[in-house]
């Protein structure tokens, strides 16, 4: 089973 | 005072197009280098990238950077007035709450202007990190469009596999199952525009929503060439440069096992 990821998880915030 | 004149107005029309889709409202960060723009979507699944440089304008000036908060889709209908042919020319001052919009016939015979309010917009941005992406494919920008409209046909999730016998996407739904291999075929014969380049240095297999990349692909009108760059568990980067101009990106996170 598969879910989705999100953008936040990878980038870092700057 | 921002001023911002391009006679080839239609790009910034597509550049709208291409965002309006995943992106309701989103500061556009002027500066004396040009605009720029970093948006997720609602879902926060994906990023939207434009650049669009100072040198691609016909006349640029920005004497103070400022971040220009737009609703995308009024902007949208904003354009909708402006032909192919106009000249487009952005204008705000600095501490005015609106953009100005001018649109001009190439024979001058025909002049709109509108004014679209200014919004506050909080937006989080992301320090994108420089990935050393293990493959890289460049192909036809309206040909991976197809693609991702034809295979969005039998289900929403595509599985892009890079390896030695080229790029396969496929599907599988209800209905059934699909692939499409993508070949590089640099060394043959192809014109510019059909050209695939492959350059991969491990192989490379990640799942993704289809239906981010058919909206990324609302890009397609903007350019000829779209680069398809992934890595293990990062997300996938979908560019296209538009020549002399700027670009556009998009990020789209991956499905992962639980």
């Amino acid at each position: 089973k598969q879910s989705q990821s999100k953008i936040s998880r990878f980038f870092a915030a700057g | 005072m921002f001023e911002a004149r391009l006679t080839k107005g239609e790009l910034i029309k597509k550049v709208i197009e291409a965002l309006k889709d995943l992106v309701t409202e989103a500061n556009f960060d002027i500066s004396a280098t040009g605009i720029q723009l970093q948006a997720m979507d609602s879902s926060h699944v994906s990023l939207c990238a434009l650049q669009m440089k100072a040198e691609g304008f016909d006349h640029f000036r920005c004497d103070r950077s400022m971040p220009l908060g737009i609703n995308l889709s009024s902007m949208s209908k904003v354009l909708k007035c402006c032909n192919k042919d106009d000249i487009v020319t952005l204008k705000a001052e600095d501490d005015g709450d609106s953009i100005n919009f001018m649109f001009e016939s190439k024979d001058q015979d025909k002049i709109s202007d509108f004014e679209l309010k200014l919004m506050d917009i909080d937006s989080e941005h992301f320090g994108i990190p420089d990935t050393d992406y293990k493959a890289t494919v460049t192909m036809s920008a309206s040909e991976f469009t197809r693609i991702c409209n034809d295979l969005s046909i039998l289900g929403e999730t595509v599985a892009i596999s890079v390896g030695k016998d080229g790029v396969r996407f496929s599907v599988s739904g209800e209905m059934g199952t699909g692939n499409m291999t993508v070949r590089d075929n640099t060394s043959s014969d192809t014109k510019e525009a059909d050209r695939v380049e492959i350059d991969m240095e491990e192989p490379v297999n990640l799942n993704f929503a289809l239906r981010y990349l058919k909206s990324f692909a609302k890009a397609a009108p903007l350019t000829d060439r779209v680069s398809l760059c992934l890595s293990r568990d990062v997300p996938l980067l979908v560019k296209y440069e538009i020549p002399e101009f700027g670009s556009l990106s998009y990020y789209l996170a991956p499905k992962i096992d639980d």
